[in-house]
């Protein structure tokens, strides 16, 4: 079973 | 202060029914260019991205940008007290911890009518600015809307009061980006195969070659797999399926997700899928010319 990723592993904090 | 107009209030009503069961909280983020929302879900495992543009309103004036945060389930309540031809007003202070929203029934007929029978009728209880004889003031006793804010009707047009809440959200700076695969397809259809996937299982592949786009499920009940051909030429704009790919892209969701998403549909005839390998999947509604609700999802992931 693939996991689920989260936003924040792509896109930074403004 | 901060005054907007859109004749057509049914956008704003479907679009909190699009994120309502998403987000629970959000701030309604207000500049000169437009009015945004971006919110991610409490898993942080999507996120929702509104942007309604002022050329899109007929009447819109912010004089300093403004934050209003919001509690999405009691807005959403409000603004099922407008009808669907309803034009909507939204306004707040600076400074206020309240905002207005003003509804207007397209029949201003109905002030005449009901000129007399609101003379009589109970108190007056008249807000600042409002013509004293023609409207009254009633205190919210609906059961499901107590604590939310006050309710004041001037025959045709009901002025509610939503409280404002200081929310500190976390916001994404998300690039532009040059996705690898753009498919366009009309919003119904996407809905569809959505909800038909769900019966047989909680993942979806959606999978784009030159063949066209394959969604696939495989759960304990079977599999189902439903193609999408490319279609530019159909008679109708929103019957076409157009697909622009630069590399074939295949990406697995949770079908949980999808479904919130499709929670748009009516807001327009077309949804836009935009992909690349091992990013977010961005699901994209058009408001017609007035703005769009983007959605994000992250994948998931072999690690």
């Amino acid at each position: 079973k693939k996991p689920q990723m989260r936003m924040d592993s792509f896109f930074s904090l403004k | 202060m901060f005054e907007a107009r859109l004749t057509s209030g049914k956008i704003l009503k479907q679009l909190i029914e699009a994120l309502k069961d998403l987000v629970q909280e959000a701030n309604i983020d207000c500049s000169d260019d437009e009015i945004s929302i971006q919110a991610m879900d409490n898993s942080h495992v999507s996120l929702v991205a509104v942007s309604l543009r002022s050329g899109g309103f007929d009447h819109f004036r912010c004089d300093r940008p403004l934050s209003l945060g919001f509690n999405a389930t009691n807005m959403g309540k409000i603004l099922k007290c407008a009808g669907n031809e309803d034009a909507i007003t939204l306004k707040a202070e600076d400074d206020g911890d309240s905002l207005s929203m003003v509804f207007e029934g397209p029949n201003q007929d109905r002030i005449a009518d009901f000129g007399e029978f609101a003379r009589g009728a109970r108190g007056s209880d008249s807000p600042p600015g409002s013509r004293r004889e023609k409207c009254w003031k009633i205190d919210f006793n609906f059961a499901t809307m107590r604590g939310v804010g006050v309710l004041v009707v001037i025959f045709d047009r009901k002025i509610y009061e939503l409280k404002l809440m200081d929310i500190d959200s976390e916001q994404l700076g998300i690039p532009d980006t040059d996705y690898k695969v753009t498919i366009q397809m009309p919003s119904g259809e996407f809905q569809r195969i959505i909800r038909d996937m769900q019966v047989l299982g909680d993942t979806l592949s959606i999978s784009c070659t030159k063949e066209g786009v394959k969604f696939g499920v495989q759960g304990d009940l079977g599999t189902g797999n439903v193609l999408i051909r490319q279609n530019a030429h159909a008679e109708k704009d929103e019957d076409r399926v157009m697909i622009e790919m630069e590399e074939p892209v295949e990406l697995t969701f949770a079908l949980r997700y999808l479904n919130f998403f499709t929670k748009a549909t009516n807001l327009g005839p077309t949804v836009i899928l935009n992909m690349s390998p091992d990013v977010p999947i961005v699901v994209e509604y058009p408001i017609g010319e007035t703005g769009h609700i983007k959605y994000y999802l992250a994948p998931k992931i072999d690690e």
